[in-house]
């Protein structure tokens, strides 16, 4: 089994759209896959029709039940996902007093990891306990970056954290990349972020992610996009994407 | 003075974009204007070119240093802001275990009433002490969605959030409304999105912000819209949006 968490401190930079899209792709591969909904916001959850979901990562991650029982199977085979909600923020809380309180997510990940072999963490906009969870959980990290002047700024605070996991919490802990996402080719503004992208980390994934109106319609139909619209750019560069970080995977 | 806190959860939505450009609008209309940036990220700091300011909220919020020492003029007549940096985060978690912790900011906010009439607080993508003590703080809120499908599903959580806030922490505070942000008229999203705000939030603000590439260079140039270019889509909107702001603060 191979976790990768997919975190960003910055918001709105495709987080979500990418665990989302690159398990789908994943799954379609026949690799069975697990979406772990790490963020309050429960967006993961939604894009993949689990809203009504009973048990979630909220009571698992007290104790209340174990993570298997709050795994749900989505309707695309090989993809399952663990559901967020709400109160993941009074979890977070509550784990905040406790000790080893960056270690609960992977301990409970070890109960299911015979039946996976990818599983994708959906953090939330925030470097706070449930993303430290996620990264102290995860064989590598991935940070969607947006073409956007803003989004580039959180980068150093970023890998900064990433930096500070590996040393503290978790040395296992591989940066695997970084994506360019929203990338629209008209606009110097992207051409310009892409750019410093690739000049500045290495680590940059070949594949580029293009703003794509269908990508955003998406989730608001509760399917990831290789199935609400197979062959858009949107599909075609989250199925690349997939293909480049199982061979990074691989490579560890 | 009146007070107005930027909130909303769900990331990436124009929080930032919204207090700034606001700001900026404002003090041209001759109103002595204040930017406290209350995020980490420091997003308005930057875009009002003012990162490299020595004293900043982080010193003001642990009482190292008054609230004006830390407040810096801008380039742009009537318009202050009050830097944040990366350990506000530490600020936040130090805060937490102190009494009356949601109403530090406010306290603070007393300090410097006298010299501005309009205050703005960027917060960050959390619903946590930080924005509780911007929302304690303020007289209204104001929360820009993106027309996009999963920021429309954060907005009950945020509803959620200033309604209990209003009820346990600070009953004069006001909805002020909601803003669709990035609106692209040529998806049937967008559309579909802001005529849901419409109907279903009798508060949205009238003024639509358009989705455009200016407002996204500005910062990068550390400048407002306003006069990175004063007679765009971006700037006319909101130039239009303080003027509906400073309506409904003057009807309160
Ligand atoms: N490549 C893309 N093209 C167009 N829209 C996109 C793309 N990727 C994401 N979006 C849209 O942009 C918005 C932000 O994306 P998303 O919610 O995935 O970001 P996030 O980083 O998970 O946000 P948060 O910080 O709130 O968790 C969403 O409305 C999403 O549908
Ligand atoms: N109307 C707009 N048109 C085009 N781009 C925009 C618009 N408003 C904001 N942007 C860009 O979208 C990105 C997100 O906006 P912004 O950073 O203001 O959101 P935010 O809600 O403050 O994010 P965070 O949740 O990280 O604090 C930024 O890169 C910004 O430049
Ligand atoms: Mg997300
Ligand atoms: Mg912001």
């Amino acid at each position: 089994m191979s976790v990768v968490a997919v975190a960003n401190q910055k918001g709105g930079v495709g987080k979500t759209t990418t665990a989302v899209n690159l398990a789908a792709a994943s799954a379609e591969m026949g690799r069975r896959t697990l979406v772990i909904d790490a963020d309050a916001q429960a967006n993961a959850t939604s894009a993949l029709g689990a809203q009504h979901a009973s048990l979630r990562m909220f009571d698992a991650l007290l104790g209340e039940a174990p993570l298997r029982d709050c795994i749900v199977a989505t309707s695309w085979p090989g993809l399952d996902v663990a559901p967020s909600s709400m109160d993941l923020v009074a979890a977070e809380m509550e784990l905040a007093s406790r000790p080893e309180r960056e270690y609960v997510l992977r301990s409970l990940l070890l109960d299911v990891a015979p039946q996976y072999e990818l599983v994708l963490i959906d953090c939330g906009p925030s470097l706070g306990l449930m993303t430290l969870n996620a990264l102290a959980a995860a064989d590598g990290a991935i940070a969607p970056v947006q073409c956007e002047y803003l989004a580039l700024e959180g980068l150093t605070a970023l890998l900064e954290t990433i930096r500070r996991v590996q040393t503290h919490v978790h040395p296992g802990l591989h940066l695997l990349g970084v994506i360019a996402t929203m990338y629209d080719g008209r606009t110097r503004l992207s051409q310009d972020v892409a750019a410093q992208l690739k000049s500045h980390i290495s680590s940059t994934f070949d594949t580029i992610i293009p703003r794509s109106i269908r990508l955003s319609e998406a989730p608001s139909h509760q399917r990831p996009i290789i199935d609400y619209a197979p062959a858009s750019r949107g599909a075609e560069a989250y199925r690349e994407l997939a293909g480049e970080l199982l061979r990074r995977l691989a490579a560890l």
